[in-house]
This record gives structure tokens, sequence and C-alpha cells, in this order.
């Protein structure tokens, strides 16, 4: 495609096009997005973000991740969707236009570029990150048990060759490592939602342990909110809750951390399907996902926007 | 290239107490090499397992032994995979 009106949302890409596709999208809408590098992957892929403002300093943020588990790829391919839905409806659809006016949105398409390249080329159900783990034949980390957030507590693996293996110490992974240090020294990120496939779900902390967070019933309203938005479109039904009430004990997860380092606003989406494909949701699905998916995400937007702390 | 030849995905629903922790203690065997895309929550929520081919009549006997039914979710998961290798190489060809 020779730009981001040409290339098909329909199908699944592989890494090359994706970061064709985000320079394309800066290329052309240079006054609305650029693209900046928070890290290396541990193969030296850059670990790309795509920041969507206009302008200010250091404004309110809101962070979307897709692609932290490799084999997730709707995730990856709704990021790309939502990569060019928010251009588009930038001075069209009053409610992003108010988002965008005052607050920056950052979103990483590929989180973990060597698991989704490796998912490309060599093992289509790899879900971990690539670096090897010494004294052991297994390969890679689960980033999503990596976090410093009741890290190496139950609800993660301590061993290399678990798909929930939580990594050596936290933030092993340079992957996770980026995103921290990226947060971490932004200081102004208020909304964060990482989003992986399968289970209709929409999540909030905790997943490491089954004590209320604090924000708990705002939380709870919100995410009804917003699965109540993604439902009016195709009638797709999500189930919401904490992560430990909802699925299981997960340490170490994403959420948790963001929540712990005062993200009130912390979620985590599991994208369709229930079960007839898993993770090999047919490429047709990918933007009937991404546009349901959009219509939660304004929910969660829209309310950090308007409930500023 | 790693291939899933004679993979399957199956649904389990553990009915009980019993059966919710059989399951969960086979999370955890490495051993079989099972893939856990849906892992074991509460009893009546379904579970998704990828059992390799090697692994795969085992895996039935066991759950058999203990009387936990199941269903291929996926009867052969390379053939769906071959399938979305094909949509993606003729999107690529109808490019050029």
């Amino acid at each position: 495609p020779k730009n981001t009106d040409s290339f098909n949302y329909s199908r699944y890409h592989k890494l090359s096009e994706i970061y064709s596709f985000q320079d394309m999208l800066v290329a052309e809408n240079p006054n609305l997005v650029s693209k900046i590098v928070i890290g290396q992957s541990y193969e030296a892929r850059p670990l790309s973000v795509l920041k969507f403002s206009t302008g200010g300093t250091n404004r309110r943020a809101i962070w979307i991740d897709t692609g932290i588990h490799a084999r997730e790829w709707i995730t990856q391919a709704s990021g790309i969707w939502f990569a060019k839905k928010i251009v588009k409806d930038y001075g069209s659809d009053p409610a992003l236009t108010d988002i965008l006016n005052n607050m920056d949105i950052f979103l990483e398409t590929v989180t973990n570029p060597d698991g989704y390249d490796y998912t490309q080329n060599s093992n289509r159900m790899w879900r971990k990150t690539r670096k090897p783990n010494p004294g052991s034949s297994c390969v890679g980390v689960d980033p999503n048990r990596n976090w410093d957030s009741g890290f190496g507590e139950p609800g993660a693996s301590s061993n290399p060759c678990s798909e929930t293996y939580r990594g050596p110490s936290a933030h092993s992974e340079s992957e996770v490592k980026a995103i921290v240090d990226f947060v971490v020294a932004h200081k102004n990120i208020k909304a964060f939602v990482t989003i992986h496939s399968y289970s209709q779900m929409l999540l909030y902390p905790f997943g490491y342990t089954s004590a209320p967070s604090k924000d708990e019933a705002e939380l709870h309203s919100l995410a009804q909110k917003a699965i109540t938005d993604l439902a009016s479109l195709y009638g797709t039904r999500y189930t919401y809750g904490s992560i430990i009430d909802t699925i299981y004990q997960a340490s170490g997860n994403t959420v948790d951390w963001t929540y712990e380092q005062g993200i009130k606003y912390s979620y985590t989406f599991e994208l369709r399907d229930t079960g007839f494909h898993g993770f090999l949701l047919p490429a047709k699905q990918i933007v009937p996902t991404a546009e349901e998916t959009w219509l939660a995400l304004m929910a969660i937007m829209s309310h950090t926007f308007k409930n500023p702390y | 290239k790693e291939l899933f030849k004679g993979h399957q995905v199956l649904q389990i629903i553990p009915k009980n107490d019993a059966q919710l922790a059989f399951l969960k203690d086979l999370e955890d065997v490495l051993e079989f090499e099972l893939d856990f895309w849906k892992g074991v929550t509460a009893v009546s929520c379904p579970v998704h397992v990828r059992a390799p081919f090697q692994f795969l009549q085992l895996l039935k006997r066991i759950l058999k032994r203990k009387d936990i039914s199941y269903v291929p979710m996926i009867d052969d998961l390379q053939a769906v995979l071959d399938e979305e290798q094909k949509e993606i190489e003729l999107f690529a060809r109808s490019l050029k």
C-alpha cells in the first residue's frame, strides 16, 4: 500500500508491513502523529509507540498497547485499526476531538515484536518473549507476569518452560522495562489499557490479590459502561470484573503494576472470541472486533478525560 | 518452521471440584507439552487446551478415566494454520 487509506485492515500483516504502516501514518499526519522509540526488544527491534498529540507539554495521557502476547494476532491487527481510526475521527468525532485537544494518546501496536515475528515465521503458537533462559533449553518469558506487582507470588510460574514463566526478576524483559521506564518518566498517564485475546472480558486490578482496589466501584461501573457500548454494535457479550475474580490469580501482571503506580483507570481487555477459533480468529473478524472494541475504548478514554484526578 | 499436524484443541468443562483440581494439576505437568489456551478457572468454565499429536490419545484416555468430558474445539490445528497462511499469501499476491 502506498498510503494508510489503501492499507488492508482486514488482513493480518507481517511486522515489516506494520512498521511501514506506522511510518506512513506519521508522514501523512505530521501535526497529529509522531513515532517514538521507547526501547529495544531482546533481538534489537525498535519498541515503537505512536504518539497522538495536538500540542502542549506533557499533557495528561492515555496509554494503549496491543500484542504483548505474540500469538494474539487480533490485538496487533486491532491496534493498527485504532491508529487509523484516531486520525480519521480527530476533527469529526466531537468526543475524540475533545480528548485529543486536551490529552495525548500513546499506542504501542506491537509490544512484543520478537514474539510476533516468531509467530509469523517459525511458530504460530508462540506467546512469550524470545530471550533465552540461562540453564534451560526453553526460551522466553511471559511479559504479562514480569511486572513488579506481586512478582513471584502464586499466579505465575518459576519454570522457564511454562507459558506463564515470570522471568528471573521483575522487569527483566526489555519489552516490559521500556514501558515501565516510559510510564515512570512521563508521570502523567491517567489511563492504561493493555489488550489481549481471547475470552471477551474487560478486567481491572487486582490479579495477584483478592483484596479489592480502592477504586473498585468506579472501575466496575466504568467497565460495565464500556462493555455495554461494545455490545451495542454487534451484540458481542463481555464479562467484566477484577482479574482474580473473573479469570484466575495472575501475579506480576501489567495493570496491577500500572494501578499501583497511581494510574487509576487501568484495564486489560480480552478480545474475541470465546472458543470457536481461539488465537486463530479469521481475518474477516478483524475490523468488526476492532470496531466494537473502539467503542469500549472511547468509553474509558472519555471517562478519563471527564474525571481528572 | 514448527508444524502442528494432528494437534487438537480440546474444550473441557470441569463438572465438580475434583475435576477442577485434577485439571489444575494437569496444567503444571510440562511433560505432556499441553498448551492451555484458556486456563483452568472454575467449575463449569470451559478450559481450552492444545494437545500435541503424540500426547493426544494419552490425554484423552486420562480424561476418560477421570470421567471428564471433552469435545474437540479444533480438530486439526495445522489445517487451520494452513488456511490462514494461504489467505495471507493470496493477499500478498493480489498486492503484487
